[in-house]
């Protein structure tokens, strides 16, 4: 699997678009 | 010294919200280094993490878990079970990256325990899409459909019809 293949892993893709989002506040 | 510490986790923050990562590391930098100053585990534990996250945005993804590593063993001292899944979640996302799969099985497999433990249905449904995906990319069939199934159940019973 290449790296672009890594990145389509619907999963991480997910994780990805939720962590853009989220900050530890302080 | 100590309201200058929040000040540049507040900056960081915003610098990652408007996709300025470079400029969130450098804030978060100062932070981790105040919140090392006051002894303030907490502290350091979320600027680890948002240094992380703002790692995985700048491609960087081997620095990005050394950050996770060092919030998991934060999360581990605080005796802090949520947080430490979080950060097991989010190291497997990142060996997936790397496309390091059995260290993401790894990972997603500590998630999953600690999920099951706190009763976390939605985390447990994550953990097992992403051990399915994970095993998917070994060429692990047989686990790939073991987990597929335990994902679509869990789905099922959240209401996830995505």
């Amino acid at each position: 699997m290449s790296r672009v293949k890594a990145l389509q892993v619907d999963s991480v893709q997910r994780w990805m678009e939720d962590l853009r989002h989220m900050t530890e506040v302080e | 010294r100590a309201a200058q510490g929040r000040t540049y986790g507040n900056l960081g923050n915003t610098h990652y919200l408007l996709g300025n990562f470079r400029c969130a590391v450098a804030s978060h930098e100062q932070r981790l280094l105040i919140a090392k100053e006051f002894g303030d585990r907490s502290a350091e534990r979320r600027a680890y993490c948002n240094l992380g996250n703002a790692y995985i945005f700048l491609g960087e993804f081997e620095v990005a878990s050394e950050h996770y590593k060092r919030t998991l063993q934060l999360a581990r001292q605080l005796k802090d079970r949520a947080v430490e899944a979080q950060a097991c979640y989010s190291l497997g996302n990142t060996y997936t990256l790397l496309q390091d799969y059995e260290r993401a099985i790894d990972y997603h497999l500590k998630h999953l325990i600690i999920a099951q433990d706190l009763n976390d249905r939605i985390g447990e449904g994550r953990a097992c899409w992403s051990l399915g995906n994970a095993h998917t990319a070994l060429g692990n069939h047989d686990q790939a459909m073991h987990f597929a199934e335990k994902h679509l159940e869990i789905s099922k019973e959240t209401g996830d019809r995505s």
